[in-house]
């Protein structure tokens, strides 16, 4: 379902036998306003409306009867394509337990979305468990135990380190047969080498399975260089969007997947611990679209 | 409408919307910041990068000397309102950095010698009150909470006469995060703000909201939303020890003209500065 407004880029194309390579031209410069706004990174922006330019002014649209239809079309599918598939599930471990590692920026919501995670796989009648690796934070570890106590999960902290934390929680959630086991990280930016580092020693010493990566839905350009570095220094399995019950269109996710290769798995829509959804591609980019 | 200065070529135009987009200044911001200096720019070399550049730096810092006032709670102008306590309410959605700022500005306040007191209001977030707990006992700062559950804006005013009775010079209140699209959690720190503007003058109240240098265009609408309920009376942008340039402060003071008071640069609770427009606008450009 795209929007009205959105529409109304193409209303002059819609006219057959007035279309010309100047006025298709004219529409994608608006295209690319609307996806600047939506937050879509500069660099990525212009390579698509360069795709997109190649697609449209292409000799079967300038000739189609409803030719803004067809480009409002191919944009559409463009950004589906960019948006990865739809759905996608968590890489279990052949033995348990699957480790599930939570990682991202300060603020972004790791640490609720660490116990929606536990309340969706328990849904599923997965065992779960939650390890509490946050040591910097204030209240960290409370705020998590908190959680957990709403639902009757473990959460373990024993270890004087992050890393030995995480350790200590596989061997016990193994121990315990649990089916799977949440790490929830302190909150780091990209460019804190040490920092990255604890979480490649983390994922090293856990064999985690997945490492999700969490980005606010209001992120602006910034989300290409958190991922890139995220993928290059620790490599990700997969993006859970956060904040998405709010107003922000969330372009940044384009960046992030066009970056990073990997999918959306979840997104956030809201604080309670229900609040986890499937992601969509196609109702993502008809919110990108505005 | 053609200006006086001279069109520039279209490959430089494009550097310069890149290097402002990208800063997240905002596309529509971009264009008429690009626009602006276009028709300013006289006797320049069309070809001279850097002299440009400095055009585009003075274009920017234009919109933000039309805000003189970057004083949190600036000192009065006459001596009628001099009453105590003053106050710093802090908004903003959720995740920006309020809990964690408000302690910095409280920290701040008492190395300068000031009585203050800290009230805890988010008492929705699981282990907010214990969060701030923490940061008042490591920075030797008074702090008034209620259980997990209770009322915030009962909080807020028993924060706020017993800043009264024990003569404190300035109350800092975190708020609950809340996004400024739910109704209902606005139509709750719009009642905090007449709590608090029942009992103290409007010139000893600052409404600071706080805004994540990571956010796109998303925070001009936050700044639109919590300004129109509630009036913010500044802006503190935080994170920018990262590498978001926080460029949508630039169309929050070009289309709201609310100031931006205070920069956070980090974790600790020294990670505080106050807001430097020539230096924030010369890390955007080169
Ligand atoms: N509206 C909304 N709020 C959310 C969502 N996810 C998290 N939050 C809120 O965002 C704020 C930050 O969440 P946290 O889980 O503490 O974030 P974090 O990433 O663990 O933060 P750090 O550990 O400090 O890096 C809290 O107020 C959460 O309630 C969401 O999907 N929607
Ligand atoms: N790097 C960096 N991190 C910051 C800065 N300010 C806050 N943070 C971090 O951001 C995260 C969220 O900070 P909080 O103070 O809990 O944010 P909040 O707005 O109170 O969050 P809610 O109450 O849940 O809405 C924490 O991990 C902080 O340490 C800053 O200037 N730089
Ligand atoms: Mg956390
Ligand atoms: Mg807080």
């Amino acid at each position: 379902v795209i929007s009205e407004k959105f529409q109304n880029i193409f209303r002059n194309l819609k006219k057959p036998g007035r279309l010309t390579e100047d006025n298709i031209k004219a529409a994608l410069r608006e295209v690319q306003l609307v996806l600047l706004e939506a937050d879509v990174n500069y660099k990525v922006v212009k390579e698509f409306i360069g795709n997109i330019s190649e697609k449209a002014v292409g000799q079967q649209v300038l000739k189609s009867l409803q030719p803004g239809q067809q480009v409002i079309k191919v944009v559409h599918e463009e950004l589906i394509g960019l948006l990865g598939k739809s759905a996608c599930s968590i890489n279990m471990a052949e033995a348990q337990p699957t480790v599930i590692m939570v990682v991202g920026l300060q603020g972004g919501g790791k640490t609720t979305t660490s116990a929606k995670l536990v309340k969706y796989f328990t849904k599923q009648n997965y065992q779960c468990s939650l390890a509490a690796a946050d040591i910097y934070r204030p209240a960290a570890v409370k705020q998590l135990e908190v959680l957990g106590s709403q639902l009757n999960v473990p959460v373990f902290t024993e270890g004087n380190n992050a890393v030995k934390i995480a350790t200590n929680s596989v061997k016990l959630a193994s121990r315990d047969s649990k089916d799977i086991v949440i790490i929830d990280t302190a909150g780091r930016l990209h460019i804190d080498q040490t920092l990255m580092k604890e979480l490649v020693d983390m994922k090293k010493a856990t064999k985690a399975q997945e490492v999700l990566l969490v980005v606010d839905a209001m992120t602006g350009q910034d989300a290409v260089k958190i991922a890139r570095e995220y993928q290059d220094v620790l490599g990700i399995d997969g993006v859970i969007l956060t904040k998405m019950d709010g107003d922000a269109r969330g372009g940044a996710v384009i960046s992030v997947c066009a970056v990073t290769g990997k999918p959306v798995k979840f997104i956030g829509n809201g604080e309670k611990l229900d609040n986890l959804e499937l992601f969509y591609p196609d109702r993502m980019a008809s919110r990108i679209l505005g | 409408v053609f200006g006086t200065g001279p069109r520039l070529e279209y490959e430089i135009l494009e550097k310069l919307e890149e290097l402002l987009v990208t800063a997240d200044v905002g596309v529509r911001t971009t264009q008429k910041i690009i626009n602006n200096l276009e028709n300013s720019i006289h006797n320049i070399d069309k070809n001279d990068f850097q002299a440009i550049l400095h055009a585009l730096e003075r274009e920017l810092l234009n919109v933000f000397e039309r805000n003189n006032q970057r004083e949190i709670l600036p000192q009065h102008q006459s001596t009628e309102c001099k009453g105590t306590p003053r106050i710093i309410l802090a908004i903003g959605v959720n995740g920006v950095g309020k809990t964690t700022s408000i302690a910095k500005i409280a920290h701040r306040y008492k190395t300068q010698g000031k009585d203050i007191l800290l009230v805890a209001a988010d008492t929705f977030r699981a282990a907010a009150n214990e969060q701030i707990e923490i940061l008042a006992n490591r920075a030797n700062l008074e702090l008034v909470k209620s259980q997990y559950g209770a009322d915030p804006a009962s909080v807020l005013y028993d924060g706020i006469i017993s800043a009264e009775k024990t003569k404190k010079d300035v109350v800092l209140v975190d708020t609950a995060g809340r996004l400024h699209t739910k109704v209902n959690l606005m139509e709750e720190i719009k009642k905090m703000n007449r709590v608090i503007r029942k009992n103290i003058h409007s010139s000893n109240i600052e409404v600071l909201l706080i805004i994540d240098s990571t956010a796109g265009h998303n925070a001009v609408y936050q700044a639109r939303s919590f300004s129109e309920n509630l009036g913010a009376t500044g802006i503190m942008l935080t994170k920018l020890d990262g590498t978001a340039k926080g460029g949508m402060v630039v169309a929050i003071e070009d289309e709201l003209e609310i100031p931006v008071k205070l920069v956070g640069i980090g974790e600790g609770i020294d990670d505080i500065e106050d807001f430097v427009p020539a230096d924030f606008v010369k890390a955007i450009l080169y």
